[in-house]
């Protein structure tokens, strides 16, 4: 493991030395192995280990600690920094209803995250309502019926509909109607390169001013994480991340990935396939893992 | 690689960076890197132009694989059987397949052994519908052995050609769920000693390093047959199948790329090695 590692390089370096930058080539090459292996992107992990190079020159070496934790400290501090803040929970917006958008990769977890996330304000005496806006996948509407039901939250639909602009639409009238005051809207499973199913979810967008956009990501995406991101963002300027299937031991470099390319925050993390499964993002708790 | 005229250092940082953002590991992207090496001093190579044939050799000659073939066996019926984690892509996939056979002539029966997730059953009679295929479902919540079990006698009593089962997805780092897995090897063994006769495990293209464990820990409960590597379609390149192919020895069998019933390709290691420069 990365501290292991960090001390043997350092193991000559006795006492009060300084962190130099003939003695941190090594730990620097460990920390970018350590970070690749862990999925952090190519260009990011370039970018980062400069940045930890930077504030290491020059340091020097506290008496009550190895130089390799030294450097572990520093890395870990600059992971926290850029993974950005402990989350801030989704603000109600000043007019009810709130209205949340679901978007991301197939697969990646949308659907059970909105069930999640319904369940979540539900017990914080919000009144969530959902809205099945794909209209693509076999049984979607099925799954967040069913998915509703089992934590009593109404779902709407408009059956035989394929206008998800119209459902968004009539969906949030109808909870504005039901009283319900915060809304989730499951979108289809979409590739950032198809321009049709990315302008879907723009008109979409652009006909219900959704409060927030959450981009949900699968926790073990690999290189590929900064492409998705980049034009998800690029698109829809969403506001916030949920990362899911962290319950597994895929170390998460994703997370640097999408939060350095986006600079948008990491909400809620997925830890299972129950609807209570779910966890505020802690980035502390974050770079721990992605260092292994 | 095409801007540099001569191989230097700049060109093999440039090849590692290739690699590496096609997710194929820092490991195996050393190893290659010094095999293209070692080529270029033997072969006396000295444009960087005919970097990239060399790197398509390299990664060709890790992935071809005899018994990447996809088909049936003389078994009847030929059972496979459709495991990997969450939202890879299984019960797409085995539409798609059924599609496949039954546009071969073949009789397929579908088991719909995902009874955890909600509307799975649902989903799975909705491929079938569209491929024009039977399927075996209980209701939602049963036993998923039971499901397989009774796919299976169903199949062998219809004289049916191949018999595709759907599981739940699962993180291999559930033990009961890997042990659910080998439970319903087991009750299709009481029926068929065979069975299954090919076992896939499907890996989505997007999923970074975690790929490699996957393959491990389900092939060290489940002896997989062949992978799928599914969502090809995307800009995800699937490199780290390179790796389980040299550590574990498992081939793969067939890509998704598409979410449509004829989105569904043989593997081609060449095609696979030629797609890295795009
Ligand atoms: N283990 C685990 N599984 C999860 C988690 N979140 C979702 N899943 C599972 O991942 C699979 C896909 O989840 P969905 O909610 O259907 O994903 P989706 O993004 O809506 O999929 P599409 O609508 O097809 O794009 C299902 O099997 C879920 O149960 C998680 O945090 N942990
Ligand atoms: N673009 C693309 N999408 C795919 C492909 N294969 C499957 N999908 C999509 O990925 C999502 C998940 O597919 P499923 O077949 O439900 O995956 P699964 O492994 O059965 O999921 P669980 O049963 O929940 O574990 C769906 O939205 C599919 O349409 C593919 O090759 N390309
Ligand atoms: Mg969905
Ligand atoms: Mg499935």
């Amino acid at each position: 493991e990365l501290t292991e590692k960090l001390n043997s390089i350092f193991k000559h370096l006795k006492g009060r030395g300084k962190l130099n930058k003939k003695n941190i080539e090594e730990a620097l090459k460990a920390i970018r192995r350590a970070l690749l292996e862990a999925d952090v992107n190519y260009r990011v992990t370039k970018k980062f280990v400069n940045q930890v190079k930077e504030r290491a020159v020059g340091q020097e070496v506290l008496k009550s600690i190895t130089p390799g934790q030294m450097v572990v400290k520093i890395v870990h501090d600059e992971l926290i920094s850029l993974l950005g803040q402990e989350t801030k929970d989704i603000k109600m917006a000043s007019q009810p209803p709130t209205i949340i958008m679901m978007v991301g990769l197939q697969g990646s977890g949308k659907t059970t995250m909105a069930g999640k996330l319904a369940r979540y304000f539900k017990s914080k005496g919000k009144l969530p309502f959902m809205i099945a806006g794909d209209v693509y996948r076999p049984a979607a509407i099925d799954q967040l019926q069913i998915l509703g039901k089992s934590i009593d939250v109404p779902v709407f639909t408009i059956s035989g509909s394929k206008n998800v602009v119209k459902i968004c639409q009539k969906g949030i009238a109808d909870a504005r109607r039901q009283g319900r005051n915060i809304v989730f809207i499951d979108t289809a499973g979409r590739l950032h390169i198809d321009e049709k199913m990315m302008d879907e979810v723009s008109r979409v967008k652009k006909a219900v001013n959704p409060h927030e956009i959450l981009f949900v990501a699968d926790g073990m995406t690999g290189q590929d994480a900064v492409n998705t991101a980049r034009e998800f963002n690029r698109h829809l300027e969403f506001d916030g991340v949920c990362l899911t299937k962290l319950d597994g031991d895929a170390r998460g470099g994703a997370a640097l990935s999408i939060a350095q390319v986006t600079k948008k925050p990491i909400k809620y993390i997925g830890v299972g396939e129950r609807l209570d499964a779910i966890e505020l993002f802690h980035p502390d708790r974050m770079a721990s893992r992605i260092l292994g | 690689i095409r801007r540099h005229v001569k191989i230097d250092d700049d060109m093999i940082d440039e090849l590692e960076e290739i690699l590496i953002q096609a997710d194929f590991g820092v490991g195996t992207s050393l190893k290659i890197i010094e095999n293209i090496k070692k080529r270029i001093k033997e072969e006396k190579i000295k444009e960087s132009n005919q970097v990239p044939s060399l790197l398509k050799s390299e990664v060709t000659k890790i992935l071809m694989s005899e018994e990447a073939r996809f088909g049936l066996s003389d078994a009847k019926p030929h059972v496979i059987m459709m495991i990997g984690v969450n939202g890879t892509g299984k019960t797409t996939t085995i539409g798609k397949m059924a599609l496949r056979f039954r546009k071969e002539g073949k009789k397929v029966l579908l088991g719909a052994s995902d009874t955890f997730r909600a509307a799975a059953i649902e989903q799975l009679e909705v491929w079938a519908d569209r491929a024009k295929v039977d399927v075996v479902r209980h209701a939602s919540g049963s036993d998923p052995a039971s499901v397989a079990f009774d796919s299976l006698k169903a199949a062998k009593s219809r004289g049916t050609d191949v018999v595709i089962i759907d599981t739940a997805g699962r993180l291999h780092t559930n033990i009961n769920l890997m042990q659910e897995l080998k439970k319903i090897r087991k009750v299709l063994k009481k029926i068929m000693p065979d069975a299954p006769h090919e076992t896939l495990l499907s890996l989505d293209a997007t999923t970074g390093q975690n790929a490699l464990q996957q393959a491990r820990i389900f092939k060290q409960h489940l002896d997989i047959t062949g992978l799928v590597v599914t969502k090809l379609d995307g800009t995800a390149k699937g490199g780290i199948i390179v790796a389980i192919k040299e550590e574990l020895n498992v081939p793969v069998k067939l890509i998704g790329v598409g979410e449509k019933i004829d989105d569904l390709r043989d593997f081609s290691a060449k095609e696979f090695a030629g797609a890295l420069f795009e």
